[in-house]
């Protein structure tokens, strides 16, 4: 599965990647 | 802590010792944020324990396009819980011994 970076202004890195299924089924 | 709708998790084992750390957010119910919510996945990002503050890292999302702005303070809020119950973790172990 593809994962995206987003790189903001002031220089913090977001990495999108796939919501972790097992761990919205946990509850 | 509150059921904000965004879930906010470690991304990494916590060693106890490092101030920045791995974090992954994701939303896991849309209808409670305020704006609409484009469902781009979890994001991943590292957050400093001791020197940053969950709000900024909260807007920067949304200068990111992640969020809208109408949502800053939900997701601020879901980073900050999650951070208070790290720190409340090691404040633990720490006056455990372990």
């Amino acid at each position: 599965s593809a994962t995206a970076q987003v790189v903001h202004s002031a220089g913090r890195r977001f990495i999108v990647s796939p919501v972790p299924e097992a761990r919205l089924k946990e509850q | 802590a509150e059921d904000t709708g965004v879930r906010v998790e470690l991304n990494e084992e916590d060693d106890g010792t490092k101030s920045s750390i791995g974090l992954k957010l994701w939303v896991e119910d849309p209808k409670k944020l305020k704006g609409k919510y484009k469902d781009t996945g979890a994001i991943e990002f590292t957050f400093d324990l001791v020197n940053e503050v969950p709000e900024v890292v909260a807007q920067e999302m949304v200068d990111s396009g992640f969020f809208l702005d109408c949502d800053v303070k939900i997701v601020g809020k879901s980073i900050r819980d999650r951070v208070a119950l790290i720190n409340w973790k090691r404040a633990r172990t720490v006056s455990t011994g372990n």
